[in-house]
């Protein structure tokens, strides 16, 4: 075991677009790291499957239930990441086991 | 993955898990680590999701992830997610998804409405037994009962459910659907391949690390199940993290796990 994670609140009172603001804005250095991560391996695999990811994801997002749309937008927004990459990081379950 | 529900002993179910997470390609030479796995060990968080001042579910997850792969609702259910290697690709999900389809659900939001939308254990096995879902890589869930000692493995393809596993259903007190399931990424029906058998280990530990009540029904503490979990291969370099999760007091233990390279 090398540590505990800590516990944080989502407060689903808020709207979802407010949401994560907090949670992601205290934690962007090891979503940063996450995402890079994940990006370089997707490269690795092909070069087009990032430009082609964060091309139309953002777009194909807005088909996606709305409040999850509205929460990772405000992962993006507290991240400061580009909303393409979250989404990437939302659907990776099914992106990668492509 | 390794997910396990088994019974505790006192009527009621423990459900604990390792999440094992990887990517091909994604093996660093220079450290001799998965880098995916590494990457994904500082960004472990327990979140809980409260509405009216009140925890509503409980889950162990990714920061920037909305999504559920581990998660309990206080007295209710809990749910972990295995991915499932055995079956060829729900391809047309994702091709039918980009070409306008878009009533499907994606894993990780369907997990969570079932945390939304359901508040007992019928509930969300409904939902994931029925939704249809735009799965490239069809998935175990393993789902668990907080208010009776049911614990299951709900085999799901892109459309239909191929296979369930109940505790209860199986006699042989060494295999998984007695009085305990264990799923790691392949068919309970199948054979696992020789190059990636947790399954046989696992089952091993269960029995030896299990404890017998004066009616001869088997069952295992918290600590027991951890140790199984905690037994190579069921533990690997793959594993990111370890949960128990304690359905009624609706808590998740998680623990960050390394496993160096052999």
């Amino acid at each position: 075991v090398l540590s505990k994670p800590n516990t944080a609140k989502i407060n689903l009172d808020l709207p979802p677009i407010e949401r994560w603001i907090e949670l992601s804005r205290s934690y962007s250095n090891q979503l940063k790291a996450t995402i890079n991560n994940v990006i370089e391996l997707a490269d690795k695999i092909d070069s087009r499957i990032v430009p082609f990811v964060q091309e139309k994801l953002p777009k194909l997002a807005e088909t996606l239930p709305q409040d999850y749309v509205d929460e990772m937008k405000s992962i993006s927004s507290g991240s400061g990441l580009d909303f393409g990459d979250i989404v990437l990081f939302n659907v990776f379950y099914e992106a990668f086991s492509a | 993955c390794t997910s396990i529900v088994a019974k505790d002993g006192k009527g009621g179910v423990i459900h604990a898990r390792n999440m094992d997470f990887g990517l091909f390609l994604g093996f660093d030479f220079k450290n001799m680590t998965w880098s995916l796995t590494e990457a994904l060990r500082p960004s472990l968080i327990n979140i809980d999701f409260v509405r009216d001042g009140q925890t509503q579910f409980t889950s162990a997850s990714f920061i920037g992830y909305v999504g559920i792969f581990t998660a309990v609702r206080q007295k209710k259910f809990s749910l972990t997610i295995n991915e499932r290697f055995d079956v060829d690709g729900g391809w047309v999900g994702i091709i039918e998804w980009l070409l306008g389809k878009h009533s499907a659900h994606w894993l990780g939001f369907l997990t969570r409405d079932v945390f939304e939308k359901c508040d007992n254990f019928k509930c969300a096995q409904d939902y994931l037994m029925q939704a249809e879902m735009t799965l490239v890589s069809p998935v175990y869930f393993v789902l668990a009962s907080g208010e009776d000692p049911i614990g299951q493995i709900i085999v799901r393809d892109r459309e239909d459910v191929s296979e369930v596993v109940t505790i209860g259903q199986e006699e042989d007190k060494s295999k998984s659907g007695s009085w305990f399931v264990l799923q790691t990424n392949y068919d309970p029906s199948n054979e696992p391949p020789f190059f990636d058998d947790r399954r046989h280990p696992g089952l091993k530990c269960m029995s030896e690390l299990s404890s017998n009540a004066a009616s001869g029904d088997n069952f295992i503490s918290k600590e027991g199940l951890f140790d199984v979990l905690s037994t190579k291969p069921n533990l690997n370099m793959l594993t990111v993290y370890t949960s128990l999760i304690d359905i009624k007091a609706g808590i998740i233990e998680t623990f960050v796990r390394e496993c160096p390279f052999p």
